[in-house]
């Protein structure tokens, strides 16, 4: 066909596969407050992890992360279940950094809120390399972006 | 776990929170 897609950044929405590592949910809004910083965040996901409430290695299920200027949704890989739903105006922000297990493989950190921004999950996946994560967090950027262009 | 280049992305509306 000769749509052009792509160049058009409004319709930006991309697809990458990802494995779910895990959730830790309702966290009270002070607590949020302390995870600000990049490496506070890293450091609360290796503390859950050691604690057992986030295990190092997901499990081997491939899911479908999708971003749009709507936001993040996580499905099966069939598409027949939508497995998590973050609107964009809920993500706080998007962490990746490298799972440090020698594999190359990276963690994505999603922070959410709740629409009365008193609490938040961090949502946390695994790519399967940095330049999947790279992107991920570029297509973010860019629907960040778009949804600011859109509201002034 | 020694964690190398990290990559963050922050939501304007929440700058700072």
């Amino acid at each position: 066909s000769t749509k052009s897609s792509g160049n058009n950044s409004s319709e930006t929405c991309a697809e990458f596969r990802v494995k779910y590592v895990g959730a830790i949910e309702k966290l009270q809004f002070d607590m949020s407050k302390m995870l600000q910083e990049p490496l506070d965040l890293i450091n609360f996901i290796d503390a859950a992890q050691q604690d057992g409430k986030l295990p190092f290695v997901p499990g081997d299920k491939e899911m479908i992360l999708f971003v749009s200027k709507h936001g993040v949704k996580v499905a099966s890989l069939d598409q027949c279940d939508v497995l998590h739903r973050h609107p964009l105006y809920l993500i706080v922000r998007m962490l990746c950094y490298d799972d440090g297990l020698g594999a190359g493989k990276n963690l994505l950190a999603l922070k959410t809120t709740d629409p009365e921004q008193e609490g938040c999950t961090i949502w946390v996946y695994q790519c399967s390399s940095s330049e999947q994560a790279q992107s991920i967090c570029k297509v973010l950027s860019a629907s960040f972006d778009c949804a600011l262009a859109s509201d002034k | 776990i020694y964690k190398s280049a990290v990559t963050t992305v922050v939501n304007p509306k929440y700058e700072g929170k």
